[in-house]
């Protein structure tokens, strides 16, 4: 996966990600595809939570699944979710949720927050200080300029490390599936080709068109991207495309 | 086909919009419904991707062969009492998904927590 928050000139915020699954889980050599890839893209919905008949959030989903990886609070903040692989992952966690009872699915804390989190402030505390099954990167923006970080999650949280834009580079940040202090793994650096084209479309190139662009970049986009979608708070805006990388496409 | 690693940045411009096929269509949930009947409608249009989904990963898993057969045996036998130790709504909804759609409860269950199981 791959998540952006970029501030154009104005200081307005852009949100965009592309989420990439389903490595290694069935390779169709003859066209070159991951089966669960190509299964999900049909299933992808846009979601509009309302109550009273009026929006809550806006999310997108794989049908069936009923917790959050990808939403809009309309004129208070958007979130998308990063997947973190470490050794003390969801096994452990879901063992430590058995014999303790301590500990909360990720779907499900994101939901929750999208549902109860009035704010940027109220998100973060809420995906701060909840402990959880399996480590995450959370991305989180508000609706002012500068308000925008990674959060990198422990199960525990104990650790807990918030990377704010201001840190980042000053007009945006950018998250793939390693933490911010370590350099990628070098057959998976989505890392350095995404800065490099952020830093060609420069902040006065941010908009939905431009950050477009760099999540259909490749390998930023790849084999595995199922979809990009694309948010500016102010406006309650999330629209998603379908995403596809025909060859020569990087197998993730 | 393309290169070997570490990748080379290719910076495409221009690719806004993409065509309107690719754009992904919009549902309500109605959150003043009880938790079952949230999903209806979603999970009744999306039945069969949701089945391909589960298929495919159940394939996945019997590939592994052994004990790994026997885990999804274990799910859809054990898939009623993992539910109940779900939060709420997520249980209602889970089981309003499983009810339109067929599918055994253990797997939808499974589908929403897949992340945890994932990650390791």
């Amino acid at each position: 996966c791959t998540s952006i928050v970029a501030q154009d000139s104005n200081g307005t915020l852009y949100h965009a990600r592309n989420l990439d699954f389903g490595l290694f889980m069935g390779w169709d050599p003859k066209n070159r595809t991951w089966e669960i890839t190509e299964l999900l893209r049909p299933a992808i919905v846009n979601l509009d939570f309302q109550r009273g008949g009026k929006t809550v959030f806006k999310s997108v989903n794989y049908a069936g699944y009923v917790g959050i990886l990808t939403a809009i609070s309309p004129g208070k903040f958007t979130l998308t979710m990063n997947e973190r692989f470490t050794l003390d992952g969801g096994y452990i966690g879901i063992i430590n949720l058995i014999l303790t009872g301590k500990g909360t699915w990720m779907g499900f804390l994101t939901r929750a927050t999208m549902e109860k989190a009035e704010s940027f402030k109220e998100a973060r505390a809420m995906l701060t200080s909840t402990q959880m099954i399996a480590p995450a990167y959370f991305i989180l923006a508000g609706n002012t300029s500068g308000q925008a970080c990674v959060i990198t999650r422990n199960r525990e949280v104990n650790g807990t490390d918030t990377w704010w834009m201001k840190e980042a580079g000053g007009w945006y940040v950018l998250e793939t599936n390693y933490d911010h202090w370590s350099k990628p793994l070098f057959v998976d650096d989505r890392r350095t080709p995404a800065n490099k084209c952020m830093k060609k479309l420069t902040q006065k190139g941010v908009g939905i068109p431009g950050i477009f662009d760099v999540l259909s970049s490749r390998p930023v986009l790849n084999k595995l991207t199922t979809y990009t979608a694309l948010m500016q708070v102010n406006q309650g805006h999330l629209e998603t495309w379908l995403q596809y990388c025909p060859d020569p496409c990087f197998p993730w | 086909q393309g290169q070997s690693p570490p990748y080379e940045a290719e910076c495409v411009e221009g690719k806004y919009p993409p065509p309107s096929s690719r754009r992904v269509k919009e549902y309500v949930v109605n959150l003043d419904l009880p938790g079952k009947e949230r999903w209806k409608h979603v999970a009744a249009e999306k039945k069969q991707e949701i089945k391909n989904i589960l298929a495919s990963f159940k394939k996945y898993i019997y590939d592994f062969g052994g004990i790994a057969a026997e885990i999804w045996y274990l799910i859809d036998l054990l898939g009623p009492a993992i539910v109940d130790v779900l939060p709420q709504p997520f249980q209602d909804e889970i089981r309003g998904i499983s009810d339109v759609t067929g599918i055994e409860i253990g797997e939808v269950t499974l589908y929403n927590i897949f992340y945890e199981i994932f990650t390791v």
